[in-house]
């Protein structure tokens, strides 16, 4: 499984 | 964004107020480790490079230019301002190491190979350790002021709720999946074991925080 992008935490 | 998120981030945003109001209100950086606020600059540079390339929401913007100039800041006020009070010889954590282990597992753990994701996730592995010479500070002198302790508490408090929000998040959002995040966050958070221990003890005494050294 591919982490899920993009990053939306702090 | 939800509750725990956002409890997350209002405690972090405390934090680093209880820290600008120890440094203004006492003058002075006494028992404030230099080193930690550095590596908390290079964390958020590193790691808030995207805000000119993605936009996620007004809300993540402001707090990531927020969080750079307050670091930002602090290490002005301990560098030049109150630089006479800054306790450098208990400062001695070598950062070093925790630079090189930031890098190293940066390279590794990645999504993908770009520039930007490469400096996210060294900014994740270092944040996870960058309090440590602050820890080791407070470890090698037993004891701090009543705002330095909220402020490491608050800090450490924020990663906690950062995890309860990513639990919360991997039940409800499918598809939402961060391992390396929540690696790094959880070390993060365990680090602060010892300290939250001795911090909620001291408070139940009503007792300034003492470690034993």
């Amino acid at each position: 499984r591919t982490a899920s992008r993009p990053h939306d935490e702090l | 964004m939800n509750l725990f998120r956002l409890c997350g981030d209002l405690s972090h945003v405390v934090s680093i107020v209880l820290l600008l109001l120890k440094i203004r209100a006492t003058r002075s950086c006494v028992g404030i480790s230099l080193k930690t606020q550095f590596l908390y600059l290079v964390v958020f540079v590193t790691r808030y490079l995207d805000l000119f390339v993605t936009f996620i929401s007004l809300y993540n913007s402001v707090m990531k230019v927020a969080f750079i100039s307050t670091t930002a800041y602090i290490l002005y006020l301990m560098f030049f301002k109150f630089k006479h009070t800054y306790d450098k010889d208990h400062d001695t954590f070598r950062i070093q190491f925790l630079i090189a282990f930031a890098a190293a597992l940066a390279f590794v753990t990645p999504h993908r190979y770009s520039l930007l994701e490469v400096l996210w996730t060294f900014s994740l592995w270092l944040e996870s350790v960058a309090i440590l010479p602050q820890l080791y500070m407070l470890q090698t002198t037993g004891e701090c002021e009543n705002l330095t302790s909220h402020y490491i508490f608050a800090l450490g408090l924020y990663r906690a709720l950062y995890a309860v929000n990513w639990v919360y998040r991997y039940s409800t959002e499918p598809g939402y999946w961060q391992p390396v995040t929540w690696i790094a966050g959880i070390l993060q958070t365990a680090l602060y074991g010892d300290f939250f221990y001795y911090y909620v003890a001291s408070r139940r005494r009503g007792k300034r925080l003492k470690l034993p050294t």
